[in-house]
């Protein structure tokens, strides 16, 4: 199974419906400061089933959604969408007869967030469940965030142990 | 329990000190679960403290914290890929993690991400400023704000890219 | 006590909104003495906290933890240097406060710099790897361990520093 | 009053007298990960009365002295001295009378480490006090060691507010 594709709409300063695709080898991302890069990052680990509006650099999760600028209007939904191949097969059991799975997160000012797999409602448990079974997901040792590696190395002993159970 | 995560320590431990070697060109480096401030040996391995010993080319062994601001980020990142390496993950997205190092470990960064990338069939998301690292992408895409707090995601054309590599 | 620190605080607060305006190229930015977790308007200043409201230019105002890895770097810079034309030293020392920066943000900062090193006749010492502030130091030194772990100090000749310049 | 001149000996990894001239206006110091760029910085800290170990990134103060390599034995003293150039007068008035003030610190293993100024032993209050009148001194602001930009990101408004002290 394959990440390949990755959709944004509303989500932070992403306002206008964008896709990135996800290929294989190095995928470089480059820009000026402030311009979105990390947002991006954000927008794949929220539709993985990030629950914590604080590692999402909010108050509250609604802070997802395009506050507006000096020119536009703020929206009130956001929606990120993830696209995973699966011709090669490789999903967990439950996905593993689609050659392609859809994810889809979708917030509302105000009402919260739901997620859905290829169409279906489902719960944040079974996208967190998803990613889990192949090793990845929102928390992921392979989502390396902005100030990450700063953090490992001010790190207490006790606190590295964490990245041991993650192993685990 | 314990024996999972002495399981994973070890496995961890093994990767650990091998890619410190290969990024620092030489040298070596080990994980110890560390007994706390009273030197308990028989403290439990699920309450101890992850130290990390290393010795860049040249000097003596010592504590992380001793290194220097570069070769601190450095032995994080061998960490972090240690960790992944026992349960790779199909995507792996790191946020500016070359920032603090010099031309020489920004090379070492991307040969073994690169081999990563080929072995694992893993696919990188790679954000950076620095010039040597874009010059060493398969693809490249820009994220700008043509209009001031917008995002837009374009992908840098080829002749653009080759300039990159080229001043790098 | 009192009357000193909110002396200080009008003084480095006038700096800090200029020299943001200088370091982003726009926008607007103060310092505020928060009240606390409880809004108690009569907290005593000497117990406040100092909060940083920042917009880059175009962007809504928002508390500094909003903003982005490369601006929370410039605006902290801007906080320092306010701080440091209260009461200007004789020396300055900058380790690799430029590592998150752009090129854009790297040029302004350098151009700021020289401004303070030629009004306030501060001597600044700049650790960096970026090469366009090499390229616009008086000179540069470089420091090498040809022998390992034994540094010297050489001084980078002219023809290597116009290299540098070049390369930029 | 200026400072002209860094000299050091046996201080961490600068195990050979090395001297740094400073001059006016901005001087670059350029080289690879672990070459020893923040020991300078650190010398220069010491020099001006650092007293605290933690703060020059060891356990004891002792381990500024140069520990030996490889193919180096370990030292058992370390030297510091720092030329101010007093010609066109400003140096605070007790060392006002002189063209040139030299501030020397020297450690021994085991033995504690002494102060002299123009060849006379103070204390280390006295040299503290001399830096101080000059809005200089190991923990002016002015003094941005590596990893200070992000401690002050990170930081709680109400440590942000010692900056502000430092300013009244
Ligand atoms: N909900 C939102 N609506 C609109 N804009 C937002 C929202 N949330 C964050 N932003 C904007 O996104 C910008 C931050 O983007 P991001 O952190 O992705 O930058 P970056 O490209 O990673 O920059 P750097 O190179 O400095 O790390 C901020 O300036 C912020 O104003
Ligand atoms: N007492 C000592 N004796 C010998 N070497 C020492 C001593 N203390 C520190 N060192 C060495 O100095 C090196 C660190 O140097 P420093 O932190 O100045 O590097 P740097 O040039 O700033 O690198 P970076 O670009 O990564 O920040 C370490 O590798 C450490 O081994
Ligand atoms: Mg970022
Ligand atoms: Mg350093």
């Amino acid at each position: 199974m394959h990440f390949s594709k990755l959709r944004l709409s509303g989500f932070k300063s992403f306002v206008d419906p964008t896709e990135l695709a996800i290929q294989s080898g190095m995928t470089g991302i480059v820009g000026p400061n402030g311009c979105g890069k990390s947002n991006l990052v954000e927008a794949l680990r929220w539709v993985m089933g990030e629950t914590s509006a604080k590692r999402m650099r909010g108050g509250e999760m609604d802070d997802v959604i395009f506050g507006g600028t000096t020119t536009r209007p703020p929206r009130n939904v956001a929606e990120v969408s993830l696209h995973l191949d699966n011709s090669l097969r490789g999903a967990p059991a439950h996905y593993n007869e689609y050659d392609e799975i859809e994810v889809v997160r979708r917030i509302e000012r105000g009402e919260g967030s739901g997620y859905r797999v290829n169409g279906k409602e489902v719960r944040a448990r079974d996208v967190q469940l998803l990613f889990a079974d192949v090793a990845s997901g929102a928390h992921s040792v392979a989502m390396v965030s902005q100030g990450r590696i700063g953090a490992i190395i001010n790190a207490k002993p006790v606190e590295r142990r964490g990245l041991l159970e993650e192993a685990a | 329990g314990r024996e999972r995560l002495l399981a994973a320590f070890a496995e961890v431990n093994e990767h650990f000190t091998q890619l410190f070697t290969r990024l620092f060109g030489g040298g070596r480096a080990y994980l110890t679960l560390d007994k706390g401030e009273d030197g308990d040996e028989t403290r439990d391995p699920l309450e101890a403290g992850l130290e990390i010993m290393a010795s860049p080319p040249g000097k003596r062994l010592q504590v992380m914290s001793l290194l220097s601001g570069g070769e601190q980020a450095l032995t994080a990142l061998a960490l972090l890929f240690a960790v992944f390496l026992t349960n790779p993950a199909p995507i792996c997205v790191l946020d500016e993690v070359d920032a603090p190092l010099d031309d020489a470990n920004v090379d070492r960064f991307c040969t073994l991400v690169e081999e990563i990338a080929e072995s694992a069939e893993t696919r990188f998301l790679i954000i950076t400023h620095h010039r040597l690292t874009m010059a060493r992408m398969d693809r490249l895409f820009g994220v700008t704000m043509g209009e001031r707090g917008v995002s837009q995601l374009v992908s840098v054309d080829l002749q653009r890219a080759q300039e990159l590599r080229r001043t790098a």
